[in-house]
């Protein structure tokens, strides 16, 4: 489903060259629950944008079911990124204009959902995120790891076949995050391949593969029992 | 130092009424190490809002070091938010078009620091927290725990009385996790009053008092060996 194979991507700041991923390889199936770890400044972010069809690698090749994503078309990645990858990202990215609601609903504008469906679909995943009653709130109304939810909500709008999550419990206490892992269980169950970025060792066991990234490189690729 | 004595806050949307705060009382000696703990939403951050000065109650008496924070003028103020009290914001509020090392200046500008002195001491507090080598990235040239880290560095600048610090260590892995706390606990054995919100127990657990909120109310404030 997912196949990287020798992947960098360096930032040129003047005369240094930052290697955020350093001649990586990757493949990941169809269906399976990896969490990422490791170190502040490793490289995971930057990982999830390229597997994400965010960012583009140095070097290097990814296959995403099947194509080779450098090779395509500005409308084919935008059609993958809007109806087969959620994605969570570490700060949220919402809208500061928009509610919550409105924010949720702008994957499903894209994907051609009518208004009537799409209000329908965002208040029920809000509320599947415990954020009834802040459906209306901007995003400065509302709490750290509110906003996080909101970010969460948005990214299961489409049903997506691929759900990247940077963090996804990051703000939230221990009742909600396993509220939030509870439902990422779910949907896993279901076949959503879920790729989770985290720095909770105990939410990192709950995938059932785990990758350990440093300085740009995997060091440690294992079943979560062996992990 | 720190009494809060009937404290309300609260916003109104349309017809509603969102009690952030809910007629909270609580009083906090100078040196203490204070964790603030509860669900997501549950009112932490607005606290900390209004225990940093940055925020009004809606109802209630908030007095700081023996001044009534409502009668202060504008300029003491600002005195008080400048040169006592560092806050770690929960989503750090960095400025986005200026380098690390000039986030953390900023505060030392306010306090009429030199510049040569200020560019030593922000240089010097950003490798305690372990940025060296990118001091000089904006924030959207680093991850989110280094991120994490220029707030938290920018929140110590001045050495604070006070360290005001919401969620420090939620982008931050274990390990780098652990060398903020044991920088944190370097300035507690200093004498520096130490008011933390955090989500992740182990964390609440280094503190020698434990708070908990819920719904704009204390529900529980015991010494940590009780909690
Ligand atoms: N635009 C950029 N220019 C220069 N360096 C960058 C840029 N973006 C990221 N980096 C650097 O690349 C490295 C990897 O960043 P990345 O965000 O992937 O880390 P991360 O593993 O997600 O960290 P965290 O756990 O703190 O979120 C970091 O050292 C960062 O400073
Ligand atoms: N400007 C606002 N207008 C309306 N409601 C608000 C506003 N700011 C905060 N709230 C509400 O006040 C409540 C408390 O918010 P606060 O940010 O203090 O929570 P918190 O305990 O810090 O949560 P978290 O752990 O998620 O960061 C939340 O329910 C939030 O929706
Ligand atoms: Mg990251
Ligand atoms: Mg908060």
């Amino acid at each position: 489903m997912i196949k990287i194979e020798n992947l960098s991507r360096h930032y040129q700041m003047g005369p240094t060259t930052v290697k955020a991923i350093d001649d990586l390889s990757l493949k990941i199936s169809a269906g399976e629950f990896v969490s990422i770890v490791g170190p502040s400044g490793s490289g995971k972010s930057t990982l999830m944008n390229i597997i994400g069809c965010l960012d583009s690698p140095s070097s290097g090749k990814y296959t995403l079911a099947g194509e080779e994503v450098a090779g395509l078309s500005r409308d084919r990645l935008a059609e993958i990124r809007n109806k087969y990858i959620g994605f969570v990202f570490q700060s949220f990215n919402l809208l500061g204009r928009e509610s919550a609601v409105e924010n949720v609903e702008l994957p499903l504008i894209y994907a051609g959902i009518p208004p009537k469906e799409r209000r329908e679909r965002a208040m029920e995943i809000l509320k599947r995120v415990e954020l009834q009653g802040r459906e209306f709130h901007q995003p400065n109304e509302l709490s750290g790891g509110q906003r996080q939810r909101v970010a969460i909500a948005r990214a299961l709008a489409v049903n997506p076949k691929i759900l990247l999550a940077d963090e996804p419990t990051g703000a939230l206490d221990t009742k909600t995050g396993e509220q939030i892992m509870e439902l990422f269980r779910e949907l896993q169950s279901e076949g959503v391949t879920l790729i989770m970025v985290t720095h909770d060792p105990d939410v990192a066991a709950q995938a059932k593969r785990v990758v350990q990234v440093r300085d740009g490189k995997i060091v440690v690729d294992l079943p979560v029992g062996e992990w």
